[in-house]
């Protein structure tokens, strides 16, 4: 039975969308069969996956037009690609009843198809990401160990928290990870020394380091591994997979 | 007279907020007396600049308590902060006649205080964004030279062409910069030849490149001047402080 984890942090740019591939495709070939849900507005998943402007997209089931599409990726990887027109599901859904509890619903059918589905979420905490929240299990935060990194972390808190009270009390966070870091850089103790006290086992041990090829692979509609297997980028996101199911 | 300059792109993490200090700083270091004006929910300006929580911050202008509260945070250099209230700005107005002006009108009585007034804007192209376009006569837009940068700039065009029909004709795309240039990467070719064949001569020519001490500067509320003054990011955004005065 899937678990359902939403991969947020309402900072932009800091890899959720690379993780969620790499991740994705990590636990793939490691005999894992994923989903990814791409649930961004800004539909960068489905682009790095070479998907544009796929219809139906996940704007369609989220409107109540039919249930999820998804589509095959590579073997053991699958998606359900996201569109622009998604930008307006908030304003759309404003009025609706149980405007939150629409993804979960769509999800609920496919649970049992998958080890792991994974929720991309935009850079924001509005309805997609209390959709995904609602949906999910378990919530993953890739950060970068940098001062503003930190300043915002304390409102993503307090919306899973928000919504284990009223709308899911299984959601929880259950990983951190730092990503493009930068061995060269002094890392930021304040942000490290905060976050292990904050939240001890959830940190994971692996950090993404920064690595070109993470950022070449969307080019080409690859995964990393895909792309460029000897990188340090395929190497570190490799590791937390291991660490992700070492976890289960 | 103030040119009002908004610094804007809906991907997340390019550097919009990093620009605006370093850009406002470098400009300050050369004479020009500069506004900084901080219009993300995130408030990550007012945060890199040592200041949390101030009240009454934009949030309260923008619901119409007052004028705009306007900080001294250095010789020529001033701010407008923001906090985390300014998130439900959009709901809170959404009923509101010309609630896309608010800002221009709170911004009338500084124009002539100033040399620039840069509008920080949040990653995303909702009545923040909107509020920041109908009030500036110019855009500035940072971005990486990444795929996935390229992707989603259509958009932010789409936007400024809306805003400039309906309410502002003043408006336009006057500079793109890269940001967090890496030498070391190939810079990507389709991202640069897209760049200059869509915005020829808005593209400007210095690059901001990637040096962990602009990321580290706001650690300690200060710009990068002040902060590493022999740093490269010192040195790239003093140089782009140049080019944007030879422009005017
Ligand atoms: N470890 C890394 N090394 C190098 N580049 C990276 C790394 N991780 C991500 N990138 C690049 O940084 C940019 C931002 O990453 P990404 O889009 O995954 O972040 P995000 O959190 O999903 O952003 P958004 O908030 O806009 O959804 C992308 O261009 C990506 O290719
Ligand atoms: N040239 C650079 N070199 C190194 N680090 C940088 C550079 N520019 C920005 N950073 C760091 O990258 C992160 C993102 O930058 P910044 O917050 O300025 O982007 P932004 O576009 O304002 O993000 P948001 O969309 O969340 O508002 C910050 O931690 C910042 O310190
Ligand atoms: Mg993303
Ligand atoms: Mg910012």
């Amino acid at each position: 039975m899937g678990k359902i984890i939403a991969i947020s942090n309402h900072k932009g740019g800091v890899g959720k969308t690379t993780s969620a591939i790499n991740l994705g495709a990590g636990l793939a070939r490691k005999g894992k069969k994923c989903l990814l849900v791409d649930v961004d507005p800004q539909a960068n998943l489905s682009q790095s996956l070479g998907v544009f402007d796929h219809q139906p997209s996940i704007y369609n089931a989220l409107k109540g037009e039919g249930g999820l599409e998804v589509l095959k990726v590579q073997k053991k990887m699958y998606l359900v690609p996201a569109t622009g027109d998604l930008g307006g599901v908030e304003q759309e859904l404003a009025a609706e009843a149980g405007r939150e509890f629409i993804l979960k619903e769509l999800l609920q059918p496919l649970m049992d198809d998958f080890d792991y589905i994974f929720i991309d979420c935009p850079p924001s905490l509005g309805l997609l990401t209390i959709n995904a929240f609602t949906a999910a299990q378990e919530v993953y935060i890739p950060m970068q160990a940098q001062y503003l990194a930190m300043q915002g972390i304390g409102k993503l808190l307090g919306l899973v928290e928000k919504i284990q009270k009223r709308l899911n009390p299984d959601i929880a966070i259950t990983g951190i990870f730092i990503t493009q870091f930068d061995r060269r850089k002094v890392l930021n103790r304040y942000v490290l020394e905060t976050l292990e006290s904050h939240f001890g086992d959830k940190v994971f041990k692996t950090r993404i380091r920064n690595n070109v090829s993470l950022a070449e692979a969307p080019n080409e509609g690859l995964d990393i591994f895909s792309y460029h297997p000897a990188s340090n980028g395929a190497f570190d996101y490799g590791k937390l997979a291991k660490e992700v199911i070492s976890r289960s």
